[in-house]
């Protein structure tokens, strides 16, 4: 591997980027999640952490464009010079460009066509300070190559933790975060449900429980009521026609009958019939109205039938496209008479399901009386 | 007129511009006249960089190998640092 002179690297490691505009070869969402998996591919190994922004100057602007496009380095027309990304900096620092002379695809084997999350995948490593690599078999290799499954290298690897250090969230014992505070302003949420008339919420290790009756949000460790959870919970949603509330941690789902587990569980989220490729789940909600389960990827979203089973065909759907006005990526969803509330961040939004408009916009932990 | 330069064929001459392109982009070798001497040694010793980084047989001369890696799509940041 080899890194650009004086070891450039960003100082901070959560770093922001926007993307510009988008390459009419393939749908907006599907670049959304090329750029999105493009950075997970480094936040994997590394503590650095990428934040998505939609207006004002980010670290990496992102961007497409043929021949000149406005940093005196022309690209070439078609084949032959494909991006270019420059070193960690500011200004033209991290600003990656893609060539819209280039047929881009999401297809791993296509002739004359080149992966977007591929060419992505090596002009962000420039982006955080990786030159080329004369390995063959590394990402960081001038010369686009097809290669499907995991994309980096050993190599690439050792150069950027040679740089940023490992993922602290891999392998390393992490001391225990404390427990998060209910007013805290940029509270988020992990996933939220309801149980029995209660309103569970959670975050981290813990969750809070909300009950008309009960004045004041009662917190608790997840694991004192529910021992075998996880620590961390990624979605959760109450069916009420079975009274059973699914928990979705990682590519695993749990179901609880009340505060007791029921039997055969925990199972994989793809029974449920999603693509291999999803690993987590954001959030999940479940309309009582239309029987229909909600579930949201990154910036996409499935529906499933909880009469027959099965997922209903079309999908997956872009957020954005059919929720406008909440952003396309959501931490937790509930569902109240109608309304849809979508919980981002520090943020929640009011939505009208029948209107299809947002109606408020509030604090997320407005709900804990914050 | 003997002692002109044997005119190139056209093959030939794509193929030094292909290179001379590629090494100015990728390799950092300067543009603009030189003198022919000094033009060509610089050529082949940023040939030997190009060969040394792609791991190939290093030659100095534009063999087919060579030739194909300059063909193939790349990335457009520079193989040297600047």
């Amino acid at each position: 591997y080899n890194h650009f002179p004086r070891d450039l690297k960003w100082k901070n490691t959560n770093v922001t980027f926007r993307i510009l505009n988008y390459t009419p070869d393939l749908r907006k969402a599907d670049v959304d999640k090329a750029v999105r998996n493009a950075f997970n591919v480094w936040s994997r190994v590394t503590p650095l952490r990428f934040k998505k922004l939609y207006e004002g100057n980010a670290d990496i602007m992102i961007s497409f464009g043929a021949k000149e496009h406005g940093d005196f380095n022309p690209f070439d027309g078609p084949e032959g010079l494909l991006a270019h990304a420059y070193p960690p900096g500011n200004g033209i620092g991290g600003d990656t460009h893609f060539d819209e002379d280039e047929t881009w695809t999401k297809d791993f084997h296509s002739k004359n066509s080149f992966n977007l999350f591929l060419v992505a995948a090596h002009e962000f490593g420039h982006a955080l300070g990786m030159a080329h690599s004369s390995d063959p078999g590394s990402l960081m290799y001038p010369v686009y190559s097809y290669g499907k499954g995991y994309p980096l290298s050993e190599d690439d690897i050792k150069g950027i933790q040679s740089l940023y250090g490992e993922n602290p969230d891999h392998g390393r014992v992490k001391p225990k975060p404390d427990a998060p505070t209910k007013c805290d302003p940029e509270l988020s949420f992990d996933a939220i449900t309801e149980l029995r008339g209660e309103t569970i919420i959670f975050k981290d290790r813990f969750y809070w429980r909300l009950h008309p009756q009960m004045p004041e949000p009662e917190q608790t460790l997840i694991k004192s009521t529910w021992p075998e959870l996880p620590n961390q919970v990624d979605a959760a949603y109450e069916n009420p026609e079975k009274d059973i509330v699914i928990i979705f941690s990682g590519i695993q789902m749990w179901a609880l009958n009340g505060y007791n587990l029921v039997e055969g569980y925990p199972k994989y989220i793809h029974k449920l019939g999603l693509p291999k490729t999803v690993r987590k789940i954001d959030a999940a909600v479940n309309i009582r109205d239309t029987g229909k389960t909600l579930l949201f990827v990154d910036e996409e979203y499935w529906s499933y039938d909880e009469e027959k089973g099965t997922m209903d065909s079309g999908y997956p759907r872009s957020i954005e496209n059919d929720f406008p006005g909440i952003g396309d990526e959501v931490d937790a969803v509930a569902y109240h008479y109608g309304y849809l509330y979508f919980y981002h961040e520090h943020i929640q939004f009011e939505y009208s399901y029948s209107s299809r408009k947002v109606m408020r916009i509030m604090r997320a932990n407005s709900i804990l009386n914050c | 007129a003997h002692t002109l330069a044997k005119p190139i064929a056209n093959e030939e001459k794509d193929k030094l511009l292909l290179a001379e392109k590629y090494l100015r982009r990728y390799y950092d070798m300067p543009a603009g006249l030189q003198g022919e001497r000094k033009a060509s040694d610089l050529m082949h010793q940023k040939i030997r960089e190009m060969q040394a980084f792609f791991r190939l047989e290093v030659t100095g001369k534009l063999d087919d190998n060579t030739l194909e890696v300059m063909e193939m799509a790349r990335c457009g940041v520079p193989d040297v640092a600047e």
